[in-house]
């Protein structure tokens, strides 16, 4: 465990909060997308169903339950108890393009032939596209909630900061994942749009809104 | 074998 390891499992637990709280809040969904929230529920369940058979640590443990627990939260609140709020008009990206070429890539690129081992690799890939759903309806509609852009930014944030760790563990412990490495390295590209509104506009007090 | 590894991250 490093410090930007740490920082950005606690960037990664503030978007989620931040997600489930803005619509908790306003009792309403708007804005956001159900279909990347159902592929993060999809990512934590097939990467951490080893909670079942690997003990690593009460910290590891505990972040993953969280984890799971937010995102089926989310879920239900985005289809089920806030659904007349859900703009699903506007959440059209196909995310059978993303889930059916990322399942052939987990059985063909893997570190090993195994059920468990696809699955973990399923769960990188597709967290590394996850995003695309709520970046498309975000460009299609044309603008986002600022509360929305500061749970993008949260989650674009412990992507960098993941690879920060990795640089890190490369050096001090000899450590590397090859495939979470590029997984999260595109992963990270996909929000530097993103991150360039963020600063220029979010930051400076202006609503985020792409022009026609 | 860096796969054998433990998988500690989230």
């Amino acid at each position: 465990m490093n410090i930007f390891r740490l920082t950005g499992d606690l960037s990664h637990l503030a978007a989620i909060i931040i997600l489930l709280l803005k619509i908790w809040k306003s009792r309403s969904c708007a804005g956001i997308s159900g279909k990347s929230q159902i592929l993060f529920a999809i990512v934590f369940t097939t990467r951490y169903l080893d909670l079942l058979s690997t003990f690593i640590s009460l910290y590891n443990s505990c972040m993953k339950v969280i984890y799971i627990g937010c995102a089926y939260a989310t879920v239900y609140m985005i289809y089920m108890k806030f659904r007349a709020t859900y703009d699903g008009n506007h959440d059209s990206f196909r995310v059978e393009f993303l889930v059916v070429p990322v399942g052939g890539l987990a059985v063909l690129i893997n570190h090993d032939f195994s059920f468990m081992e696809i699955l973990w690799t399923f769960s990188i890939y597709l967290e590394s596209v996850a995003i695309l759903p709520q970046l498309f309806m975000i460009s299609k509609t044309g603008e986002a909630e600022t509360i929305t852009t500061h749970y993008l930014f949260c989650l674009g944030l412990y992507r960098a900061l993941y690879i920060f760790n990795w640089v890190w563990r490369f050096y001090f412990e000899g450590f590397f994942d090859l495939i979470a490495i590029v997984a999260g390295v595109v992963q990270t590209i996909l929000y530097c749009d993103f991150f360039y509104l963020y600063v220029t506009k979010v930051l400076k007090g202006k609503k985020l809104s792409l022009p026609a | 074998h860096q796969e054998s590894k433990e998988k500690d991250e989230l």
